[in-house]
């Protein structure tokens, strides 16, 4: 089961080395971007983690709805990793308006491992077809939300955010999401 | 099987991406390292790949024998990735000397997904112990041969390097295999 697997890796590989750095990286930003320190809400300091159920991932948020728009970097995370010296990890911060033209900043990108499944779909080689993918993506997002709910180092300090794909239509779909998400936490 | 979803992440999610430029860091390397052009042999323009059996991966090569030795990274790629923008991709050059003395550059690392197939093996939660994960290793590595000789744009540019445990208790085990491998393209 590719998904058990991804979820793992995606845990031990990344977000239990990011996401207890993660608060600090938030408050290196905020010093040096003083004037968006306003738009980062209590519930707002954590990593949100995009699971869309078709795997159609997008490398740049605003792609997928206008009402998202990159704002920088959090800082660099530099760690020796398997023999690469200083590897990187970083996160986007993206800004995000609802719809009274109110701004939230957040820490958001798109599971990586999804990647893997959508293209994994695509070739005939790796033995699996886009109608067990939506599968694995449930798969991915259950051991996933499991693991993470059982670990010290991450608790509290993510919000996996799992997107239906039957209202792709709207061109807000992305931001609403995610406003749901950081509105929950206010 | 874990192995084989690893392997294929490792190829999509990675190498597909920064094989294909290597070639082109490792010259812009060489422009901003002029004395270190005479290290690199024909055949050292590839990136070496490392998979121990047994999973047991460092994190900087020369803790595993002295005649390694950290020389410096390759240039930075950065590349958009499922919404982190100018996510880091880097290789790091070690210079590894022969039993003459003479000195070796290359870029080399670890299999980074062993990490993942080794603290899962720690976990009891995660569903697999350590007498599967031998087995797992192998699996990720012939998968892996198997991805990467079919594919276009990863040909010539790699060298995966099987690291059989038996002989660990000798000092020199690791910058030997990588030797045996630098000096047979020459
Ligand atoms: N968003 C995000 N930012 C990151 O910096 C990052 N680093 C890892 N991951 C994801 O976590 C999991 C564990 O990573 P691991 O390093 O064991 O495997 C990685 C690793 O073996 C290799 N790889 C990817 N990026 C790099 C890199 N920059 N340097 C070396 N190896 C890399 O290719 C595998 C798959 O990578 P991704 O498919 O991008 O997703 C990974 C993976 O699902 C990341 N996800």
């Amino acid at each position: 089961n590719v998904a058990h697997g991804l979820a793992w890796s995606f845990y031990l590989g990344y977000l239990r080395l990011v996401l207890p750095r993660l608060e600090d990286s938030i408050t290196a930003f905020c010093a040096t971007h003083q004037s968006s320190t306003s738009f980062w809400g209590r519930g707002n300091r954590k990593l949100l983690i995009l699971i869309p159920l078709n795997a159609n991932i997008s490398h740049k948020l605003e792609d997928e709805d206008d009402s998202i728009r990159f704002y920088d970097n959090l800082p660099n995370n530099e760690i020796d990793r398997a023999g690469v010296r200083g590897r990187v990890y970083k996160h986007s911060v993206y800004r995000v308006q609802d719809e009274d033209g109110k701004g939230y900043n957040c820490a958001v990108e798109y599971a990586t491992p999804l990647l893997t499944l959508y293209n994994m779909s695509q070739e005939s080689r790796a033995g699996f077809g886009e109608p067990e993918r939506r599968q694995q993506v449930l798969l991915f997002y259950t051991t996933l939300q499991d693991i993470l709910e059982n670990s010290l180092e991450c608790r509290n300090r993510y919000k996996l955010i799992l997107l239906n794909d039957e209202h792709e239509d709207d061109p807000h779909f992305l931001s609403k999401a995610i406003l749901r998400h950081l509105q929950q936490q206010e």
